[in-house]
């Protein structure tokens, strides 16, 4: 099944997938196989990341992907009061600047950086749907929107609390230490043949 | 009543009071002002056949059957709302029913973000539609102006001309069209203004100043060059495709520009993977 996105990509290079002169049911069946492969990604992206956070004996979370976060969507964000958001960068040097967007339906939200540091975060409205929509429909009233830092070929995890709802032994346990330099997350991906 | 201005330490953007579009891009630390009006436009597909000179607009061929496009009809401003905050401001359009847009500025970010979101494209008047966003700027641009080849080098396009042979341009608008894969730029001696694509799109510069790229088309003949059916995409309602996606915004000096757009597209392009788990433990705990 690891080779089912290269199979994919490969049908893909004929010249009606390119340039989008497939027949209707040639370019559903394009789309279906894309999509089948982009699952298989998602598990291989996922077992990696769990692989290089294992500490001990403790088996972090599965990982879970949003493919609709473009029409505001992400079951995970939007019915946990709690989450963490992984960032793997690609880029083989530091991101700064870049913009997490995330549908929610709390009010208001913390988010604590790797550092254990407090970010700045906003939130927007989003807009009344509609598109009629087949399949998921997001429930989410607001976007929350963060700027999130992450090393070169290395993952950041960001942790977000709804802040009506935190817990006030967290908040009494970790406010006064906003400063505090936890950097233990953040950690570099060696080159490996899986990512 | 007045213009809308949104800005960052990077960039303003003013929009005009009356009808809404984008008025002027400022790059603020350079001192580089622009005036340029975005709106989007539609050509009317050809329906001829391809037996004689009126070749039909499908799969395979644009072919307007006219040269002008025309415009989405608005009725007074197209902005309805304006969203001011320290990490992102937005300004968003509605021109009509299935065309909207809006504009972000994130704090930091040296480029504007215009994320459209464009169909069902109506079909009632049997009319095909063929809908670019285009930007008109006051550039002297001498017909010039360039896009990525298929991944390769940036190459210069030059209206109604080929580099190699002697052109006799009889398709002004579709021979003028080239592929954008990832960028496309209009310059003067002392501003260039880039356009970042998310996806693939055909695009052009018809007149001095000018840059317009493809983002949904919908036609009802087939083009007769072997597909055998019209390029109509129901989508699962009937009614049509909606297509959303995002254009990035630079204004900056020629010289500053090609480093500056590579480093953005590389961004772009590997775009961090973001992953989440719900979580019930203290950041000292997940740790």
């Amino acid at each position: 099944s690891s080779q089912r996105f290269r199979e994919a990509m490969a049908v893909a290079q004929h010249h009606d997938a390119v340039s989008g002169t497939e027949k209707q049911h040639v370019a559903n069946d394009y789309a279906m196989r894309l999509h089948a492969g982009a699952v298989e990604c998602q598990a291989v992206v996922g077992r990696a990341l769990t692989s290089k956070m294992k500490k001990g004996s403790v088996d972090p979370p599965a990982a879970q992907f949003c493919t609709y976060l473009n029409i505001s969507i992400c079951p995970t964000t939007e019915d946990n009061d709690n989450f963490a958001v992984t960032v793997y960068n690609p880029l083989a040097r530091q991101l700064t600047g870049h913009y997490l967007r995330l549908p929610v339906n709390g009010q208001a939200y913390t988010v604590s950086s790797p550092k254990g540091t407090s970010v700045e975060t906003q939130m927007l409205k989003v807009s009344p749907r509609t598109v009629k929509v087949r399949g998921p429909r997001g429930n989410a009233t607001s976007e929350l929107v963060f700027p999130v830092t992450v090393p070169a070929l290395g993952f950041n995890t960001y942790l977000v609390s709804q802040a009506s709802k935190r817990n006030t032994r967290m908040e009494s346990l970790f406010m006064p230490q906003a400063e505090t330099k936890l950097n233990v997350v953040s950690m570099m991906i060696p080159q490996s043949p899986m990512m | 009543r007045g213009d809308t201005e949104i800005h960052n330490e990077h960039l303003s953007l003013v929009f005009d009071s009356a009808t809404g579009y984008l008025k002027t891009v400022t790059n603020l630390k350079k001192k580089l002002t622009l005036n340029v009006n975005q709106a989007f436009y539609w050509y009317n597909s050809s329906t001829g056949n391809n037996k004689d000179s009126t070749q039909r607009s499908g799969a395979y061929i644009f072919r307007p059957n006219g040269t002008e496009p025309l415009t989405i009809k608005t009725k007074g401003s197209v902005i309805t709302k304006v969203v001011a905050g320290k990490l992102v401001q937005e300004v968003h359009q509605v021109f009509n029913d299935w065309v909207t847009q809006v504009i972000r500025l994130y704090a930091g970010q040296r480029q504007a973000e215009l994320e459209w979101t464009v169909g069902p494209i109506p079909f009632k008047d049997g009319l095909g539609k063929e809908i670019i966003t285009r930007f008109d700027s006051d550039l002297k641009t001498d017909k010039k102006f360039y896009t990525d080849a298929n991944g390769r080098e940036i190459l210069q396009r030059e209206l109604n001309h080929r580099q190699t042979w002697k052109l006799n341009q009889t398709e002004p608008v579709a021979g003028n069209y080239y592929p954008v894969n990832s960028r496309i730029f209009i310059k003067d001696a002392s501003k260039q203004l880039t356009v970042l694509t998310d996806r693939s799109q055909g695009g052009s510069s018809l007149k001095d100043g000018s840059l317009e790229l493809m983002v949904h088309r919908r036609m009802f003949y087939d083009d007769n060059f072997g597909v055998g059916e019209a390029l109509n995409e129901t989508g699962v309602f009937g009614d049509g495709l909606v297509a959303r996606g995002k254009h990035y915004l630079m204004l900056e000096s020629p010289a500053d520009s090609g480093q500056l757009h590579r480093t953005l597209g590389e961004q772009l392009y590997m775009a961090p993977a973001v992953s989440f788990t719900p979580n019930t433990l203290s950041t000292q705990d997940w740790s």
